[in-house]
């Protein structure tokens, strides 16, 4: 069983 | 601003590629050229385009000036482009439109559009610079054909990279489906390679949905390059001629 993560936990905001 | 492209064919292509990923942007307009960076609503994919001071002739760009276009209205004026025609892209300094001027080749047609922009507060994300275990290219077109098969199967995909070669694996109620492209080097026909480099095998997950969103920009380029970590999103590569080039990133799925 996998979940779909988001592209902001591994990009940071700058 | 002022760029001029001298097909249309590339500007229209690129945002057929990514009008579905996202809908509002800012086009980030700089003396290095034109650049655009968007998440889409769901945020778990980003778009990465950089269309360089080069790929113009000419270019000119005297500040910094963000054109916040909603696509669906690009693609409109766009439709009134053909693809061999001048493009040319004009802004004033703090615009309220953009203006696209389609010249035909042989003919003495001039097309004038002004698309009416639109603020658009975005974030910026900071892409790390990443050194990938493992990257791959191959045809643009079996890429696309893959995704699209293992869609039918399962909505992710397994993609494993090893020195033998890159595999695709799909899981689904009516069965299991995998996909294994071998390194090879095609002599009469560079355009057909499978190049894989590898530091250390990866095993990631993603979803297929997203893939062959991504696939739209199949037309942009002969050759996609995937790029992968363990445990960071993959980054899929339409490289375009003057070192622009087109990448979406794409969050993996995670154990849960």
């Amino acid at each position: 069983k996998t979940k779909q993560s988001g592209i902001t936990s591994f990009f940071g905001k700058s | 601003l002022e760029a001029r492209l001298e097909a249309a064919d590339l500007f229209k292509k690129v945002v057929e590629a990514i009008k579905d990923l996202v809908q509002h942007c800012n086009f980030d307009c700089n003396d290095s050229g034109i650049a655009l960076q968007a998440m889409d609503n769901s945020h778990v994919a980003l778009v990465s385009m950089m269309l360089t001071a080069d790929t113009f002739t000419p270019f000119r760009c005297d500040r910094n000036i963000p054109l916040g276009i909603d696509l669906t209205s690009l693609t409109k004026v766009l439709r009134a482009a053909q693809s061999s025609d001048i493009l040319t892209i004009k802004s004033e300094d703090a615009p309220d439109v953009v203006n696209l001027v389609f010249e035909g080749k042989d003919q003495d047609r001039i097309s004038e559009y002004d698309l009416k922009l639109m603020d658009i507060d975005q974030e910026h994300l900071g892409i790390p610079d990443t050194e990938y275990a493992a990257t791959a290219s191959m045809p643009a077109a079996d890429f696309k054909r893959i995704c699209s098969d293992l869609l039918l199967i399962s909505e992710a995909v397994s993609i494993e990279c090893t020195k033998e070669g890159i595999t695709f694996k799909a899981e689904g109620d009516i069965g299991n489906g995998s996909v294994t492209l071998r390194q090879h080097s095609d002599l009469e026909n560079s355009d057909k390679n499978v190049d894989i480099s590898l530091t250390e095998p990866v095993a990631l997950s993603f979803s297929l949905k997203y893939l062959t969103g991504f696939c739209k920009a199949t037309g942009l380029s002969n050759q996609v390059r995937l790029c992968l970590s363990n445990d960071v999103p993959l980054m899929v590569e339409y490289a375009l001629a003057n070192n622009s080039y087109l990448r979406f990133y794409l969050a993996p799925k995670i154990g849960d």
